[in-house]
């Protein structure tokens, strides 16, 4: 972790906060509910209460702008700078602006920035920490979505704000780091609604269980969908991506969320159309486009857009053949062959999988096009295939791109 | 990811104002000192890369370039 030179702090354990306006992304008390969260995760580790004035001149002012906003920090218009605030001090000192040309949410699955996940770090900056370098931890400087309803502050971050602050003066009622808490403690500011309950009905507190990434090497292991990403190649399994680079030698390990933080895990299908740099995520009945990071506006949406009937409620695999600048769909022991030009399905389809593409007489996990072969996936198999001659050339284990 | 070519001069561009922006990197304004600038920003990408615990090159690759391109919060990650 770390603090601001002269490492300024409150002076004092009562400090009061103000929401100055609104963002129309969200109702307001969608808004108030992430922000008294926010500051209940401090409090929860620390002897500070905090309380919510409605007028005047409260510690920490809390505002929504977009561009230049009356400080010297003017926002960049989406993505990028997502917010910013000061530390504590008189005047602009503890306050959080956040950037109005985000897209601002109660979630973390779609498209947009989850208000309680940045107000919690802009509030961390109010009370005095710096960021951390620290992955995972809330003051690290880069946005990463993720389950809000068990959130819990890394040790990094308690660490950070009790070298500030010292710890609760009474034990608190619930385990330190727990979040939300189940009720009420001595910290929460004062002014939140006495009703407490979490927006989202409290599930069991079981600590969410990912599953572990599988080793490269494992002989059985499997892909829920490949595709190939300027010159790259992505496989993904769960939350889990491996990347091959001809740019890099090993295999790198990166999660969904690192690189589209508002996709959920768990892809049926991805393609990439590489002339138009653009890459397509299929998940159940929809999907995404995304160029490198961006996710393009106006997804998910629903695979009928394409033409399937609505008897297809997920496809299995799908893979462009940018020779011929179409793309194969896979769905059970069929597929249909989509026009990227005309951006329709082409006649005639669907057809048995087995009457064209040779020695695939199973359903396909995933497909990739590479070097101008194709690799369809079946389990811990990958059959290499020339469709132009119809050969099947040979069968591998899937995971045989890692130099095992 | 890998950048588009054509990108690779604005890229530079928006390399320079992240550092200045978070790494305190100041540029000097006139070119007399446009080698020193360079070694400058080189300094600078070190830090970035030590922070976000990417292998310290001091180039502007590809995995540096990511890691900028992220959504973030706007409070620099180091100070003067």
């Amino acid at each position: 972790y770390s603090t601001f030179p002269y490492n300024p702090r409150w002076k004092k354990e009562d400090v009061t906060y103000r929401i100055l306006n609104y963002t129309p992304d969200m109702l307001q008390e969608d808004v108030e509910e992430a922000i008294a969260k926010a500051f209940q995760l401090w409090s929860s580790v620390t002897p500070l209460r905090f309380t919510r004035l409605y007028n005047g001149q409260a510690d920490i002012m809390i505002s929504f702008a977009a561009g230049f906003h009356g400080d010297f920090y003017s926002f960049d218009g989406p993505g990028g700078t997502l917010a910013h605030a000061y530390p504590p001090g008189n005047g602009i000192g503890g306050d959080a602006h956040f950037d109005e040309d985000e897209n601002w949410t109660k979630f973390t699955t779609y498209n947009g920035y989850n208000l309680f996940l940045v107000a919690a770090h802009e509030l961390g900056h109010s009370l005095g920490l710096g960021h951390s370098n620290v992955f995972g931890a809330l003051m690290y400087p880069i946005y990463m979505a993720r389950d809000t309803r068990n959130y819990r502050l890394t040790q990094d971050d308690i660490d950070g704000i009790q070298a500030l602050y010292g710890s609760p003066r009474e034990s608190p009622a619930l385990p330190t780091k727990a979040y939300p808490p189940q009720e009420p403690t001595e910290m929460t500011p004062t002014e939140v609604p006495t009703e407490m309950s979490p927006r989202e009905e409290p599930t069991e507190m079981t600590p969410s269980k990912t599953p572990i990434r599988p080793n490269d090497c494992d002989p059985d292991l499997t892909f829920d969908a490949i595709t190939t990403l300027r010159g790259e190649t992505l496989f993904f399994k769960g939350s889990y991506v491996w990347r091959k680079s001809p740019y890099f030698s090993e295999i790198e390990h990166d999660t969904i969320s690192s690189f589209w933080p508002s996709l959920a895990a768990g892809f049926d299908a991805a393609y990439e159309v590489d002339k138009k740099d653009r890459v397509l995520f299929f998940k159940d009945n929809q999907y995404w486009a995304v160029s490198g990071y961006s996710i393009e506006s106006g997804f998910p949406k629903l695979i009928q857009n394409l033409g399937f009937p609505p008897s297809v409620g997920k496809i299995d695999a799908a893979v462009h053949d940018q020779n011929t600048k179409t793309t194969y769909f896979f769905v059970g022991n069929k597929y249909w062959s989509f026009n990227e030009n005309t951006q329709s399905m082409e006649r005639g389809y669907p057809r048995k999988i087995a009457a064209d593409f040779q020695g695939i007489g199973h359903t396909v996990d995933a497909a990739l096009q590479k070097n101008g072969l194709f690799y369809f996936f079946h389990g811990s198999n990958q059959y290499e295939v020339d469709i132009k001659n119809k050969k099947l050339i040979r069968v591998m284990k899937s995971n045989s791109w890692f130099n095992c | 990811f890998p950048v588009v070519p054509e990108n690779e001069k604005e890229d530079m561009q928006f390399a320079k104002k992240y550092l200045e922006n978070f790494y305190d990197f100041k540029e000097e304004k006139s070119s007399l000192f446009k080698s020193r600038d360079l070694k400058h920003m080189t300094d600078k990408i070190r830090e970035m890369q030590s922070f976000f615990g990417l292998e310290v090159t001091g180039e502007l690759n590809r995995k540096t370039l990511d890691m900028m391109k992220q959504p973030r919060c706007g409070i620099p990650d180091v100070r003067s």
